[in-house]
């Protein structure tokens, strides 16, 4: 059985948009106990992603007061629903990233998917 | 074959001591392209862990000025080198964490294993 991405995503996440401060993304990635959250614009579609990672960075180069889309990495690595997970679990390493944006074909969230969520699958044999 | 955890983990890793400042970590997160920093004493042994979502939950909360040791995560999740791999990818999943701190009998920091390196071992096979 070779399992897809759409069954190990979480399908509760939390998200933001662009202008919106530095503040209120870490507010929001405390609500939502995450490291990741996708940016969105008015039609809910994913334009960026804002993470702790990012907010920590701009806490170090005293960049708090900007906002979201100033901070946000713009080019999202996603992947689609119906994807085998062991090519979701090379992407987030080739990329040394956390979390990958599950998005549909018009670019509307459908979930996200953790690294961390992969455990069940990680054989101990080569 | 099994995979043990001393062949997937990454031996450089930057740390920090429980009295410096929150800007401290920041900035070593920043610099060691990391988003966790396990917390030293004098004799370099593991006391505590701060990552980028403690740095940004202390931004939330206007907490920004307290120091490492009152914003780390004191119980450190940690593991043994010789633990198989399979055995930590559970652990990860099952606290919600991004990394674990691989520790010897003396609590000496040998290395950090990331949920993302153990990208190659995800089967797409159940
Ligand atoms: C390259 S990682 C390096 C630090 C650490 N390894 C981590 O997992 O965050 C940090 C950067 O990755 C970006 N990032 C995280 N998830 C992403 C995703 N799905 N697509 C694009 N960038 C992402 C963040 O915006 C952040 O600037
Ligand atoms: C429980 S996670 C939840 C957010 C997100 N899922 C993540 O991966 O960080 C956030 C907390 O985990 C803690 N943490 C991260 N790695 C840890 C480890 N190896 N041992 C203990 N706590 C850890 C951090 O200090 C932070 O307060």
């Amino acid at each position: 059985y070779v399992y897809h991405v759409n069954e190990m995503m979480v399908s509760t996440f939390v998200t933001i948009t662009g202008q919106e401060s530095v503040k209120e993304a870490a507010k929001r990635l405390l609500k939502g106990e995450t490291n990741h959250l996708p940016v969105i614009d008015a039609e809910n579609r994913l334009i960026g992603i804002v993470t702790t990672y990012d907010v920590s960075k701009a806490f170090a180069n005293d960049e708090q007061d900007m906002t979201v889309s100033e901070i946000m990495t713009k080019n999202v690595i996603t992947i689609a629903p119906d994807a085998p997970v062991d090519f979701a679990a090379r992407t987030l390493q080739q990329h040394n990233i956390g979390a990958l944006v599950v998005i549909d074909a018009s670019r509307h969230i459908l979930g996200m998917l953790n690294s961390y969520d992969l455990g069940d699958l990680v054989g101990g044999r080569g």
